[in-house]
């Protein structure tokens, strides 16, 4: 099955 | 200070409805280029960002930076008690503890008023690169609605794949499997029936439905939704809203076999 990925990794913090 | 005009109070009450059941504490800030909201789920796997601009309230004012920290279920509450055709002003102090909500009947004299008080959220800003996303699909609301009801029954998990064929929603689950193609169309009657599909590269990714299904409680806000995919990248699911303003939701796909 495939894994659900977090946004952390996609967005970064200002 | 803070004043908001809203002409229709009842957008607000669509906006704060399709955003509370994914995000329940939510800083509003404000300045003098209007209120935005940015806020992930718990799960980090969603995030909601909205803008309403100053042009889209009249009169507005916002002298400096205000975050108004407010739960949303409160939020819900007190908007309750606004009728979908009052008017609905927000103002706040330059260091508020509390937001006030004023409604007003366009056709009585009745005015109610009423406050929330603030919180202090510590809420982490992110930011969002630009993307030049490989498709864009923009499709009525209602179907994007329709299409993500009916996979839920089937299946956790849906796969947007795009080609020159269209846009094909597939899902795939315990008890059999299911599919819809959309392909380009465009209706001159009816401009808001329009599918339009912009694709510089194939597209395929996997998305979990539950959230899909929570993004189109915002389908009443907009005619037409706009997804924009890239490969491996979050989705966004955007709302247009008069203005220039918008809502915007982005998920993270689900990856790997």
């Amino acid at each position: 099955p495939k894994h659900q990925q977090s946004l952390d990794s996609y967005f970064c913090t200002r | 200070m803070l004043e908001a005009r809203l002409e229709q109070a009842n957008l607000f009450k669509k906006v704060v409805d399709a955003i509370k059941d994914l995000v329940q504490d939510c800083n509003f800030d404000c300045n003098d280029s209007g209120i935005a909201l940015q806020a992930m789920d718990n799960s980090h796997v969603a995030l909601v960002s909205m803008m309403l601009r100053s042009e889209s309230f009249a009169p507005f004012r916002c002298d400096r930076n205000i975050a108004l920290g407010i739960n949303l279920t409160s939020l819900t509450k007190v908007l309750k008690c606004a009728q979908s055709d009052d008017i609905l002003t927000l103002k706040a102090e330059d260091a508020p503890d509390v937001v006030e909500l004023v409604f007003e009947s366009a056709e009585s004299d009745r005015i109610s008023e009423y406050s929330i008080k603030l919180m202090d959220i510590d809420q982490e800003h992110l930011g969002i690169p630009e993307t030049d996303y490989g498709a864009t699909i923009s499709m009525p609301a209602a179907e994007f609605q329709r299409i993500c009801r009916d996979l839920i029954a089937l299946s956790e998990s849906v796969s947007i794949e795009c080609s020159k064929e269209g846009v094909k929603f597939a899902c795939q689950g315990d008890i059999g499997s299911g599919a819809v193609t959309l392909r380009q169309h465009t209706n001159v009657d009816k401009p808001e029936m329009n599918v339009e599909i912009n694709m510089s590269e194939p597209v395929s990714l996997t998305f979990s439905l539950k959230y899909l299904v929570n993004f189109c409680k915002a389908s009443g806000l907009s005619n037409q939704v706009r997804l924009c995919l890239s490969n491996e990248v979050p989705l966004l699911v955007e709302y247009s809203l008069a203005n220039n303003s918008h809502l915007r939701f982005y998920l993270a796909p689900k990856i790997g076999d």
